[in-house]
C-alpha cells in the first residue's frame, strides 16, 4: 500500500505549502517515491515546484471527478522521485460542482485507490475544513498539522481535531492524526517558547521533536521554484526538513 | 451611511485579523465609531479583542440568519468606540446552512442595513473565497486586501480581483477595491522589496504608502487580549498602523 498524508490546518499561513513540498523534497532525497497532490486552488504547492500555470492541462480538480487518473495527472518535477499533481483555479468551483455527488466525500479516496505500494503521497491542503480537505482526509492514513508557534495557532486546533474525529466516525475509520510540527519557530521570542510548551503540554508525544526554524532561505525559495533544500541545502530550514523527514520515515516505520 | 469594509485575501496567514483589529483601534483612537464584523469560524478577531469564547452568545452567525439585529449582537470591548460581533464555530456550517437560500448572497448586507451614519465597519474575512467572503464583499462599499510581503502573495491576487469584479457584475455593482496593504515586511530582505516592488508597479495608488513592518510585539498583542495600539503604544507596529488609519482616513475623505 501507498502511505497517504493530508496536510492539513484552517489556520492561514502555518506552513502547510512550505511542509509539503520540503517534507516532500526530503523524503523524496532519503530514497522515497514521493507524488504531492495540490488541492489549494491557489496552486502554491505548483508554483514552488515550478510547474508553469500554463502547463497544468491535467489537474487535481480532474483527479477529484474521475476524469484523469493518478499515473496521468502526475507531473514530474525538476527534483527526482519527485511529482506532484497540479492544482489550477478550477478547484475554487469544487464546492458548487461537486456537492451534489453523493460520493462527493470519497472523491479523491477513489483516485488514489491505484498509488504505487511504498508511494508517499502527500495532499497539500487549502486553510479550510471544506469538501477538499475533508476529501483529504477521507483519502488519508493520518493528517500532519503544521502549527505555526504563533499565538493564534492553537485556536484552531480544537475544531480541527473536530473534523478528523468526525470523518472518522463517518468516512473514514482509520484515519489518525501523523503528528503536529511546529513552524517557522523563532527562539528569540518569546511567544514561539510559549507556544512549544503549551502544545507539548496539551498533545505530548503527538509533536514532532523536530521544530522547523522561521528562515528567510525558506520563504525565497518558492520564487526560485525550488524546494530549500536545492536552493541552499545548508540553510537551517534544509536541515530542520531533513531531520523532519528522517523522523517521519521512523514513525511509518518506513524501510 | 455608515463606511463597510470588507478585509479579504484567500491566501492564508496574512495579516487580515491583525488589520481588522489594529486599523480598527486606530480609528477609534482617532475617535470614529468602529464595529468589527468576526466573519471567521475560527473567530481569532474576537480572542484577540478578548472576548470570553464561552460569553458568544449571539454572534455573526446569527446576524446572517437574521435572528439578531447589528445592535444587539454588537459586544463592546475594552477599548472606547470599539465594538464587536464574534464569531463561533457555528459559522463553519453557514455553506452548508444557508446556500440553498435565495438570498444567500445578501444575508450580511441586509444585517448592515441599519449600521449608524458615520460608523465605520470593518469586516474580517476567512481565508477562502466562498460564501462568508462572497457576503462581506456584497454588504461592503470597498475591499481592502493585507498583502504579506512574501513571495506567493501575488499569486492569488489574481483570482481576488476576478472574485471581486464578478461581485460587482452581479450583487454589489459599487463595489471597488479600497486598497493593498503591504503586511509584516522586513526591510533586512530582499524578498520583501521585491514584493513591494513588484506590488507597486502591478497596482500602482492601489498600495497604500503605509507598509506594516514585521513587528513581534504585533504577534504578542493578541496574547494579551488587546490590539498593539495598547498593548506597546510606542511600537513599530503602533506606529504604523496609526499612520494607516490617517491614510485610510483620507481615502474615504473621512471628517
Ligand atoms: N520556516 C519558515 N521560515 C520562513 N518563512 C516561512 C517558513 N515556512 C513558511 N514560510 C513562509 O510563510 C508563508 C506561509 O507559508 P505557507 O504558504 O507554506 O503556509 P500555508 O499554510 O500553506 O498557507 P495557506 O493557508 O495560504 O495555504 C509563505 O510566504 C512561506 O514562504
Ligand atoms: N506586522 C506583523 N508583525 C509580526 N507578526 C504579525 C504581523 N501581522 C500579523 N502577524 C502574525 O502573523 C500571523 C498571521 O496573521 P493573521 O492571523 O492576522 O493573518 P490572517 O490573514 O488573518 O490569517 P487567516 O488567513 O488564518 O485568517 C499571526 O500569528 C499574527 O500575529
Ligand atoms: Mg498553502
Ligand atoms: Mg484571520
Amino acid at each position: 500500500d501507498a502511505h497517504i498524508l493530508a496536510i492539513a490546518n484552517q489556520k492561514g499561513g502555518v506552513g502547510k505549502t512550505t511542509t509539503a513540498i520540503n517534507l516532500g523534497a526530503a523524503l523524496s532525497e532519503m530514497g522515497h517515491e514521493v507524488i504531492l497532490i495540490d488541492l489549494d486552488p491557489q496552486g502554491n504547492a505548483s508554483t514552488g515546484l515550478g510547474i508553469d500555470p500554463k502547463k497544468r492541462s491535467l489537474s487535481s480538480f480532474d483527479l477529484l471527478t474521475g476524469d484523469v487518473t493518478l499515473q496521468a495527472g502526475r507531473c514530474p518535477t525538476a527534483f527526482p522521485r519527485l511529482s506532484i499533481v497540479p492544482a489550477t483555479s478550477d478547484l475554487s468551483s469544487a464546492d458548487a460542482q461537486l456537492s451534489q455527488r453523493s460520493d462527493r466525500l470519497r472523491l479523491l479516496s477513489q483516485a488514489l485507490r491505484s498509488a504505487p505500494a511504498e508511494t508517499i503521497i502527500l495532499i497539500d491542503c487549502p486553510p479550510a475544513l471544506g469538501l477538499l480537505t475533508v476529501n483529504a482526509m477521507v483519502a488519508a492514513d493520518a493528517v500532519l498539522v503544521p502549527l505555526q508557534a504563533e499565538f493564534y495557532a492553537l485556536e484552531g486546533l480544537s475544531q480541527l481535531l473536530t473534523t478528523v474525529r468526525e470523518v472518522r466516525s463517518s468516512a473514514n475509520p482509520t484515519l489518525r492524526i501523523n503528528g503536529v510540527v511546529l513552524t517557522m519557530s523563532d527562539n528569540r521570542n518569546n511567544l514561539s517558547q510559549q507556544v512549544e510548551a503549551d502544545a507539548r503540554a496539551t498533545l505530548g508525544d503527538l509533536v514532532y521533536a523536530t521544530v522547523i526554524p522561521r528562515n528567510v532561505r525558506v520563504s525565497e525559495s518558492p520564487s526560485h521554484a525550488m524546494p530549500v533544500l536545492n536552493y541552499d541545502p545548508q540553510s537551517k530550514g534544509s536541515l530542520a526538513y531533513r531531520q523532519l523527514a528522517a523522523e517521519f520515515a521512523a514513525r511509518l516505520k518506513l524501510p
